[in-house]
């Protein structure tokens, strides 16, 4: 017994945690499939199994993933890294301003490449345009103060965009009427997701003023369109960068969600903002008011704020 | 990653979108 004792090595508590956690999502993610296959309504994460999935080192492995792809390749390894990912994601390189693959010196600046400008001409005739490449994830009126992620999957309008200046006149108002200007407008919303092998850079979708960005530190979740089917407020508990101000019609807001996998936001007209940082605290926000500062790199300021043209590149998703 | 617009219109505003479709920059969302 002694012997078999000293034989057995000492059950180290992370690798433990590591393989029951992943064990059991990967059961709960085999049995959500045989739900969805036999079309039963796909079930929403119990609070426990959320707080399962956050208690993941996500943040740590983006970190680590965003490291590993900035290590330079040597020009040799380049072609066939970058060719597997362009397989892997269906990525189409004529599109690309540089098409080269030996120009990239590693995978991050693979990631960040550009569009040859021609190649994303602005639509004419609508006011609003795309500000990214990916896919409808959902879209529609905003009803009371709540959100749809996807289709009966809803966040708190007040969770995500935070406590706003304006306080209400009447206290019966919802956070939604707070941000109406007038009694005849609606609250809109678009949800695009950026699967990995598209374009990463997002662009301004019309012509407004950015007042406040507001900065929320969070988890770096999946944001996959099936995380967004069973984790209820995804949106909310991920780290995301809020661009808020005005356009012709009134508020006006972009918001860019992190991931596992992109876990960093680049927004080029502020400089100081730094995300994904190795230590937050949770709940907090770090605003910067563009009304108050004096000077924003590249950009003038119209009176209280940045200024965007429509269709102007603004930032960009970043590995890790 | 994802993006997520937020804004103000005139109820009368419209979407020119499918649930699912693909999108690219500079696309039409919608008009009023």
């Amino acid at each position: 017994l002694n012997t078999g004792r000293g034989l057995l090595p000492r059950p180290r508590p992370l690798p433990l945690l590591l393989l029951t956690g992943g064990g059991y999502l990967g059961y709960q993610h085999y049995r959500r499939r045989g739900q969805q296959e036999d079309d039963a309504p796909s079930s929403v994460a119990t609070p426990t199994q959320v707080a399962l999935y956050r208690s993941f080192p996500t943040r740590l492995l983006s970190r680590a993933w965003g490291r590993l792809n900035g290590v330079e390749l040597p020009t040799w390894l380049r072609k066939p890294v970058y060719s597997l990912y362009i397989w892997t994601f269906g990525v189409n390189m004529q599109e690309a301003a540089v098409e080269d693959l030996h120009h990239y010196r590693n995978l991050g600046e693979f990631f960040r490449r550009r569009l040859k400008p021609a190649v994303r001409p602005l639509c004419a005739s609508s006011c609003l345009v795309s500000p990214a490449d990916g896919r409808i994830l959902h879209f529609g009126r905003v009803k009371n103060s709540e959100v749809e992620q996807v289709k009966g999957v809803t966040y708190s309008l007040e969770n995500f965009l935070g406590p706003q200046k304006k306080q209400a006149h009447d206290p019966s108002s919802s956070f939604r009427d707070l941000l109406l200007s007038s009694p005849d407008s609606d609250l809109f919303h678009v949800v695009v997701y950026l699967a990995p092998g598209d374009y990463h850079c997002f662009h301004s979708p019309t012509d407004w003023r950015v007042e406040l960005r507001r900065h929320f530190p969070g988890s770096l979740m999946s944001v996959n369109p099936g995380v967004a089917r069973w984790v209820k407020e995804l949106f909310c508990l991920n780290e995301r960068v809020a661009l808020t101000g005005q356009w012709q019609h009134g508020f006006f807001s972009l918001t860019a969600v992190g991931a596992t996998n992109v876990g960093s936001i680049r927004v080029y007209f502020d400089q100081e903002l730094q995300t994904n940082t190795p230590r937050y605290s949770k709940g907090s926000f770090h605003d910067r008011n563009y009304a108050s500062v004096h000077q924003v790199a590249l950009h003038t300021l119209a009176e209280g704020g940045v200024t965007l043209q429509r269709g102007e590149v603004l930032g960009e998703f970043n590995l890790g | 990653s994802t993006i997520v617009l937020l804004f103000e219109a005139p109820k009368d505003f419209s979407f020119s979108l499918q649930p699912g479709q693909r999108i690219r920059v500079g696309e039409g969302l919608g008009s009023l």
